[in-house]
């Protein structure tokens, strides 16, 4: 189904979140 | 600070009550805009104007092909056991009667089981649908199966109680489907009202005749649209978050609900962030579906242009049950993608929208979210929804500028951040 192929995340679910938190 | 950023702008700020003005200007202006008419291929010109002049970039319309039904004069008259004039909406492909109309004797159902332990009663009646109201995705089979249903047992038209949460004698029509093999009959909503009357005339031995008259025409497919504008991607530009509303309406009231809403929030959010300056790092893609009710034929044809990108797609929304004030977003996804999206709901914790539900979904991302791309909705008051779902009530004076705000704010703050994350969401 899905092509997607690159779906392996370089970053930690934590360094996600800090990301996200610099939006707000 | 850029949700914040957009929050403000948005609720508090100058952009304001923009989405509700822009939709009261285009269906005061086009009114209803059923696939297959000039009204919604003169909305889609208006549109492709409009996204030009508001500076938005790839301002373009993709060629589709789209059903062309028309309803006609439509009546029912009760004759027996006494003169009513039913408020009716014939359905969306359904056949016309002959010009006589249908006179014919009733045979009230509430429910397919109960059509088929009477099958031997239906022949040469019209089969009257009372099936009661439990949520949308179920009820909605009786008005999409019903005269397919009805014919099978040798009816010869079928009305059904209108799919709607509530109802003050308001009609609501949709889509039906015909089976190959099954003869074709008319098929048309009554309002909640007649169909709970008539339930009761029957429970008291009453005998029940309806003279049924549709002018409704099947014509061959038209051209159309799908309308896109986009804010280009400034470092992944070949990645795309698309976001989304359909154009096309039913022909009653103006559209302005479903999918007016939709359609002008998700202008609004791509408004919202050119007017601060952004530019995400993936492409914003705007698109306004065309002949979504009648089963995402734009989109469909859409998806299949655009399916072998379909590794560049990080998210794909749509707003398609009503922009009153959200509850939250609904998404579809893997648990790492839900992870991400419950950290960005909570970005908009200002507005106090924060939640996550299940089953994000509309009938024209679907196709996508089918195939293995997340998928993002508003969950919104489904109870005021289909109370004027697809029925004359569905105009700008259900709308409310504040909540339209509300409802772009939420928009625009999910489908920039998750453009803008260096990474796109997780599907696995």
């Amino acid at each position: 189904k899905s092509i997607y192929r690159n779906d392996i995340s370089q970053r930690t679910f934590q360094e996600i979140k800090e990301e996200i938190a610099h939006y707000g | 600070d850029v949700a914040k950023a957009i929050i403000n702008l948005a609720v508090y700020g100058k952009a304001q009550n923009r989405s509700y003005e822009r939709l009261a200007l285009l269906v005061d202006t086009v009114g209803p805009r059923l696939s297959g008419t000039k009204s919604l291929e003169k909305a889609i010109q208006i549109m492709y104007q409009s996204l030009k002049q508001d500076g938005l970039e790839n301002v373009h319309l993709e060629p589709v092909k789209i059903p062309h039904w028309e309803r006609g004069e439509e009546s029912a008259v009760m004759l027996e056991p006494r003169m009513h004039k039913m408020a009716i909406l014939g359905l969306g492909s359904s056949i016309g009667t002959p010009p006589e109309g249908i006179t014919a004797e009733v045979l009230v159902v509430t429910s397919f089981d109960e059509l088929q332990r009477r099958a031997p009663e239906a022949r040469g009646k019209i089969v009257v649908y009372n099936q009661p109201y439990t949520n949308y995705s179920q009820t909605v089979q009786y008005r999409v199966q019903g005269a397919v249903e009805a014919a099978k047992v040798g009816a010869l038209a079928s009305l059904i109680r209108s799919v709607a949460s509530f109802s003050i004698y308001s009609p609501h029509t949709g889509v039906q489907e015909y089976q190959d093999g099954v003869p074709k009959i008319p098929t048309a909503c009554i309002t909640v009202e007649d169909a709970e009357m008539m339930s009761r005339m029957v429970s008291r031995g009453s005998r029940i005749v309806i003279q049924l008259k549709m002018g409704a025409k099947n014509y061959p497919d038209v051209d159309s649209f799908n309308t896109v504008a986009e804010i280009i991607g400034g470092k992944y530009p070949e990645q795309v978050v698309l976001v989304s509303g359909h154009l096309d309406s039913w022909d009653v009231g103006q559209g302005a609900m479903d999918d007016g809403g939709g359609a002008f929030i998700s202008w609004e959010a791509l408004s919202l962030i050119k007017d601060l300056g952004l530019r995400p790092k993936r492409t914003l893609r705007l698109v306004l579906w065309t002949a979504e009710e009648q089963g995402g034929i734009g989109a469909f044809q859409y998806y299949q242009l655009h399916k072998a990108n379909i590794s560049k797609y990080s998210l794909v929304m749509e707003s398609d049950s009503g922009t009153f004030l959200p509850s939250g977003l609904q998404f579809t996804g893997s648990e790492k993608a839900r992870a991400i999206i419950k950290e960005v709901m909570n970005l908009l914790q200002p507005i106090n929208i924060t939640q996550v539900f299940s089953d994000g979904e509309g009938t024209d991302i679907n196709f996508w979210i089918q195939a293995g791309v997340p998928g993002a909705s508003l969950l919104d008051d489904l109870y005021k929804y289909f109370s004027f779902h697809h029925s004359r009530g569905d105009t700008i004076t259900v709308m409310d500028p504040k909540q339209m705000n509300v409802a772009a704010a939420v928009w625009a703050v999910v489908s920039y951040v998750i453009a803008d994350m260096e990474e796109m969401l997780p599907r696995s």
